[in-house]
């Protein structure tokens, strides 16, 4: 990406980058993510993409081989019919790539939707393309086309290898991709047979099924020594809508960062409303139109009102040109990509377009076919109201990009807590990352031919967090998925939506933001493993045999879900007493003795035993934490954290739980 | 309504963990782990005997419910399969005690 490299401070002195060795992308200097491969389940991959080249602008080599004992294939089938494949397929880099559409309806259901060349790990949508390239895509490439302006982009681990594994799929309307999770599986079974390092997941999931499918898949995954991100969704900011609840996986909510792109427009009565904008020239004074009066005549009102685009209506236009040509469109957010709004009006021969939400969401700047601004739901009413007037006009004025914008603040859309799984005793998201206005890669053909854009979510945000994950995984083989998602979440920052210890903050942060060049050297870390989680099914749901939870118990496992050895801590229920066990190992070079504190919990007595550990360079104890009703509001959820310090390292861990019977 | 015939996509778990039920050397196999360790191979004879140990089971519980032939066989990350079914077949799997879980294919989309 353009700028979220730098804003996680991975290119700073000191940073991931320089302690593994350069990001430059050459033999000489093999840098972040080297030999680490990152299974990347999404819509493909477009393999001329400069961020997937395993050659440098000369066309020389520059990387070695491929990473040992890798055994990711290409689709053969694919390569051959698709010369442009061969050429840029089972590179070092771009390691394999393979598809899967059974589900979708097999290879006939394909050929009545896309081209040809799109039966195969081809992206056609674009969004495969841009997580691929977050996570993993090379170091300083140069962005073309209206993103020329952002300078270079980088993936978080540049030198890890691509694995693409393609199972969602889109038609030529450049709608959202879609898949089923028959494919899906299958997809995560290939790569852990293939052998990734890290999964890649931007996909829309269970928020209450442990048992789901791809939730099982990916508990396999993670037993097989896989660290898997997964996306927390995109149905904020309601709380209680986080996906992936599954605790082997890392659920990854979304963040603002400081890249701060500012647009405006002011209108004839001289009111002026600020939002999100790239627009690099004005549009205007123009008269000013509202989309709901300039609608073709048997178009349907509601699509006019949100400016749909001919490519998203069958191509059918809505927008009616004679209304149109040469104002400036007030245009609802709606189901469409936001980019087809202002082709949809650009198309009508429009100038301008002033983009409102309809509902509390992101704004977000996007690369327009006419000069646009997006402004909050609040402003809507104004804007309708103003709009309705005689002689109604308006500017879309230039927008300026700063970079020192106050950050990171919750994505509105980004999924939040509690979880639906786990009866209360589980916080999910795990932690957040960038995740709104994301420049990458992407797949020409479903972004109007440009090779980089602009995206928002958690499908945004999972890949920074597999791409820190890559960089976690070669500075520390030996460590599991389990001990990377630790270091990640104990070293996390607070997002700046208000006090952290406000359960609200916690439940759309998790941990917090993430802090790689803290995650480095975590002090400690809380591990678990696949017998830690078949007990924490045993506490919550159906699906073990009773006979294995006893051996569990037998084998000294906890069933009460509240103990599985998470580095986050969450209480369904604390009427009198409840104490929770956890165990942490010292990932240090040196014997260090930590001392405990807490804060937040406000009318819980907290009480951790022992309150200090002394731990040589490996060792591993456990420790209880008590919490004692003492007067809390009944009913009330609680939030705060639990910190163990030596003087060097803040390990941190969210507390949520709720108080009284 | 749909009719008795009307088939949908169905995933069916068999187990949570793929070497449960594996009645070979579960010591020698170490087949399950074929993730980053690279000493692993799914092409080794043994992972290659394990893995058809469970798509025979897979289509043991296909055949006892007149299943056709699955869209896919899971037999690293998950022990199961997708199979174009019935309701009802689908409900006679369900009631195996051998099947975790049948669960019906419904699309999904990015974030």
């Amino acid at each position: 990406t353009s700028s979220t490299p730098s804003f996680l401070g991975l290119d700073e002195p000191g940073g991931l980058w320089e302690q593994l060795g350069g990001a430059a992308g050459s033999l000489r200097e093999p840098g972040a993510g080297e030999d680490i491969v990152i299974g990347v389940i999404d819509s493909g991959i477009w393999p001329e993409s400069r961020s997937f080249s395993d050659r440098d602008e000369r066309g020389r080599r520059t990387y070695a081989g491929r990473p040992f004992g890798f055994r990711g294939d290409c689709d053969a089938a694919a390569a051959a019919v698709d010369d442009s494949w061969k050429a840029s397929l089972c590179t070092p880099k771009l390691i394999a790539a393979q598809h899967f559409n059974a589900g979708w309806g097999g290879d006939e259901a394909i050929a009545e939707q896309l081209p040809w060349e799109f039966l195969s790990p081809r992206d056609y949508n674009g969004h495969g393309t841009h997580t691929a390239s977050t996570a993993g895509g090379n170091h300083g490439v140069a962005a073309t086309g209206a993103a020329a302006a952002f300078g270079t982009i980088s993936g978080i681990a540049p030198r890890a290898s691509i694995a693409a594994y393609k199972a969602l799929w889109s038609t030529e309307d450049a709608s959202t991709a879609q898949g089923y999770p028959s494919d899906l599986v299958a997809a995560v079974d290939q790569a852990v047979a293939d052998g990734v390092d890290v999964i890649n997941y931007s996909v829309s999931g269970t928020t209450g099924n442990l048992l789901d499918p791809v939730e099982i898949a990916f508990m396999n995954a993670a037993d097989a020594g896989i660290f898997v991100a997964a996306s927390a969704g995109n149905s904020g900011p309601a709380a209680g809508t986080v996906a992936h609840p599954s605790p082997w996986i890392t659920t990854v909510a979304a963040g603002t960062h400081d890249r701060d792109p500012v647009g405006s427009a002011t209108l004839g009565d001289g009111s002026r409303y600020s939002g999100a904008s790239l627009a690099a020239t004005a549009a205007g004074p123009a008269p000013l139109v509202d989309s709901a009066t300039v609608g073709l005549p048997d178009a349907d009102p509601t699509l006019v009102a949100q400016c749909y685009a001919a490519v998203d209506n069958g191509g059918v236009p809505v927008l009616d040109p004679a209304s149109v040509a040469g104002k400036i469109v007030l245009c609802d957010r709606g189901v469409t990509p936001r980019v087809n709004k202002s082709r949809a009006v650009a198309e009508a021969g429009g100038i301008g377009m002033i983009l409102v939400n309809t509902d509390e969401n992101s704004l977000n700047a996007d690369f327009h076919s006419v000069p646009t601004v997006h402004l909050a739901e609040t402003d809507r009413a104004a804007l309708k109201a103003y709009a309705a007037t005689e002689g109604a006009t308006a500017t879309v004025n230039v927008a300026t990009v700063g970079d020192d914008a106050p950050a990171p603040y919750t994505a509105a859309f980004s999924s939040r807590g509690p979880t639906q799984a786990g009866g209360g005793n589980l916080l999910k998201p795990d932690l957040m990352a960038p995740g709104q206005d994301i420049l990458a890669a992407v797949a020409p053909p479903g972004f109007n031919g440009a090779g980089f854009g602009l995206a928002s979510g958690t499908s945004m945000s999972a890949p920074h967090v597999a791409g820190l994950a890559a960089l976690l995984a070669d500075q520390h083989p030996d460590w599991s998925p389990m001990m990377i998602k630790s270091a990640l979440m104990t070293t996390g920052s607070d997002v700046l939506d208000g006090d952290a210890t406000d359960p609200a903050v916690i439940f759309s942060q998790g941990a917090g933001h993430v802090q790689p060049t803290g995650a480095a050297d975590p002090g400690l870390v809380y591990d678990n493993d696949v017998n830690d989680w078949l007990a924490f099914l045993c506490g919550t749901t159906q699906g073990v045999e009773e006979a294995a939870c006893d051996a569990l118990v037998e084998d000294g496992h906890s069933l009460d879900p509240s103990d599985l050895n998470t580095p986050s801590i969450a209480v369904d229920r604390v009427s009198r007493s409840q104490t929770v066990t956890r165990e942490v190992t010292n990932v240090g070079d040196t014997a260090a003795t930590y001392t405990a504190s807490t804060t937040g919990l406000d009318g819980i007595d907290v009480t951790v035993s022992p309150s200090t550990l002394t731990l040589a360079p490996g060792e591993t104890a456990s420790f209880t934490v008590t919490f004692e009703y003492a007067g809390a509001s009944v009913n009330a959820t609680l939030g705060g954290y639990l910190t163990w310090t030596d003087g060097s390292h803040d390990v941190r861990s969210p507390i949520v739980l709720r108080a009284g019977d | 309504a749909p009719d008795d015939e009307t088939t949908s996509t169905y995933i069916v778990q068999m187990t949570l963990d793929p070497v449960a039920t594996y009645d070979g050397d579960v010591d020698d196999l170490a087949a399950t782990r074929v993730g980053p360790d690279e000493t692993i191979d799914p092409e080794a004879p043994e992972v290659l005997e394990y893995t058809d140990h469970l798509q025979e089971q897979h289509r043991d519980a296909l055949a006892d419910v007149d299943g056709g032939e699955p869209l896919y066989d899971y037999v690293y990350a998950f022990d199961g399969f997708a199979a174009e079914l019935t309701e009802a077949q689908a409900a006679d799997l369900a009631a195996r005690p051998d099947v975790v879980a049948v669960t019906e294919d419904e699309k999904v989309e990015v974030d």
